[in-house]
C-alpha cells in the first residue's frame, strides 16, 4: 500500500458515499445518471468476484464490500425507492449503455493477462470502469446544468483515478516486475475522460459560477 | 500461489 493508492481509495470510498448522502438526505436523484450507477454495479461486481476465495486483507475486503453496497443501494434508490425514483429524468438518460457492455466484454476475451472466467470478467470490470461515466457526462450535456453535489461526485471519481495512476507509477519503480499494461491503459484513458470535464469544473469553480458545459 | 500483484488493488 502507497499513498497514492490510499488517497485513491478514499476519494474513491468519499465519491461513492457523497453520492449515497445526496440521494438518501434529499430523497432526490435529479442530475444523477442511473446508467452509470449500473454500470459501476457492474464493474464491482465483476472485480470482486474473488472477495470469498482471496483474502488479502482486512482492508481490502472491507473496502469491497463497502464499494459494493454503496453502488447497489444507489441503483435500488433510483429504480425503486418510492420517492427517490420520481426524480430520475429517464427521458434524458438514454444512454444505451449496452452499447457500452458488450464490446468492453469482447475486448476483454481478446485482451487480458490469462483466459479465465475470473481473468476476462476482471478485465472487463477495468474496461467497463473507463467508460462508465460517459451516460452521466451525456446528461450533463443533456441537462447543462450540474448541481454541486453531481460535480463533486464526478470530481472525485476523476480524482481517484488520476491518484491510481500515481500509485502504478510508484509501483512500477519500487516493485521489480511490477507491469500491468491493461490497469494502466484503461485507468488512463479514464482519467483523460475526465479531463475536459475537469476543465469546465475548474474555470467555473475559479469564476465561481454553476457549471455550464458547453451543448 | 501469491496473489497476482495487479489484483491485490481494489
Amino acid at each position: 500500500m502507497n499513498i497514492f493508492r490510499f488517497a485513491g481509495d478514499m476519494t474513491h470510498l468519499a465519491s461513492v458515499l457523497v453520492l449515497l448522502l445526496k440521494i438518501h438526505t434529499i430523497k432526490s436523484c435529479a442530475g444523477v445518471s442511473l446508467k452509470t450507477q449500473e454500470l459501476y454495479a457492474i464493474v464491482f461486481a465483476t472485480r470482486y468476484l474473488d472477495i470469498f476465495t482471496d483474502f488479502i486483507s482486512l482492508y481490502n475486503t472491507f473496502m469491497k464490500l463497502v464499494f459494493l453496497g454503496s453502488s447497489f443501494s444507489i441503483v435500488w434508490y433510483m429504480r425503486s425507492h418510492k420517492i427517490v425514483r420520481r426524480s430520475y429524468d429517464k427521458d434524458q438518460d438514454t444512454f444505451r449503455h449496452y452499447f457500452l457492455i458488450v464490446p468492453c466484454l469482447l475486448l476483454a476475451m481478446i485482451i487480458n493477462e490469462k483466459f479465465t472466467f475470473r481473468e476476462v470478467l476482471w478485465t472487463f470490470s477495468l474496461f467497463l470502469e473507463a467508460v462508465a461515466i460517459l451516460p452521466q457526462l451525456v446528461l450533463l450535456q443533456r441537462t447543462r446544468n450540474i448541481d454541486n453535489l453531481t460535480g463533486q461526485y464526478i470530481f472525485l471519481l476523476g480524482a481517484y483515478r488520476a491518484f491510481y495512476i500515481f500509485n502504478w507509477i510508484y509501483r512500477y519503480f519500487t516493485e521489480p516486475h511490477y507491469v500491468h499494461w491493461i490497469p494502466w491503459i484503461a485507468g488512463l484513458l479514464q482519467t483523460l475522460l475526465y479531463g475536459d470535464f475537469f476543465y469546465y469544473y475548474f474555470h467555473s469553480w475559479k469564476n465561481n459560477k454553476k457549471l455550464q458545459l458547453p451543448a | 500461489s501469491p496473489k497476482q500483484s495487479s489484483h491485490d488493488e481494489l
